[in-house]
């Protein structure tokens, strides 16, 4: 455990809490897109099924179990609990060109061609493109609460914490998995527009509207 | 060894 992989933690579940308390106080989930949060649903189940059967530590364990929950919460919030709010005419991305490739590829590419293995490989593979839904909701709609970028910031600054992580593991402990590394790479790739438009308006206190 | 490595991270 390094400090980069402990502050990526912490601003992962920052995020998750941002999003579940922005939806539960507005009692809204308008402009949050239902297919992201679904795929991340998955990417958490598909990657923390060796809670069954590995034990790591106490706070691996416990982090997992508040992912998967907090996940599995929003997507209840969502669909269920303020379906009125949701607003699915705008959250049309379909994800089929998501996880029918993503799934192809980790058949494909993977350390070990075993069951566990390649759900892992899947799980890596679909959480660097699961946000995608939600910033096309964004760009289709030109604008979002900032409420909504402090989400979207945390979730970009937790996989930008993650590669200095492995850069700090590479030289300290002589470990890499490259599959964990491109993949994190093309995720934190997939933030860069959104984190400029954070810092040049959300941070001046202005929203975020993006020009027609 | 990098599989192993790996299990500890979320």
């Amino acid at each position: 455990m390094n400090i980069f992989r402990l502050t990526g933690d912490l601003s992962h579940l920052a995020a998750i809490i941002i999003l579940l308390l922005k939806i539960w106080k507005s009692r809204s989930c308008a402009g949050i897109s239902g297919k992201s949060q679904i795929l991340f649903a998955i990417v958490f189940t598909t990657r923390y099924l060796d809670l069954l059967s590995t034990f790591i530590s106490l706070y691996n364990s416990c982090m997992k179990v508040i992912y998967i929950g907090c996940a599995y919460a929003t997507v209840y919030m969502i669909y269920m609990k303020f379906r009125a709010t949701y607003d699915g005419n705008h959250d049309s991305f379909r994800v089929e060109f998501l996880v029918v490739p993503v799934g192809g590829l980790a058949v494909l590419i993977n350390h070990d061609f075993s069951f566990m293995e390649i759900l892992w490989t899947f799980s890596i593979y679909l959480e660097s493109v699961a946000i995608l839904p939600q910033l096309f909701m964004i760009s289709k709609t030109g604008e979002a609460e900032t409420i909504t970028t402090h989400y979207l910031f945390c979730l970009g600054l937790y996989r930008a914490l993650y590669i200095f992580n492995w850069v700090w593991r590479f030289y300290f402990e002589g470990f890499f998995d490259l599959i964990a590394i491109v993949a994190g790479v093309v995720q934190t790739i997939l933030y860069c527009d959104f984190f400029y438009l954070y810092v040049t308006k959300v941070l001046k206190g202005k929203k975020l509207s993006l020009p027609a | 060894p990098s599989r192993e490595c790996r299990k500890d991270e979320l």
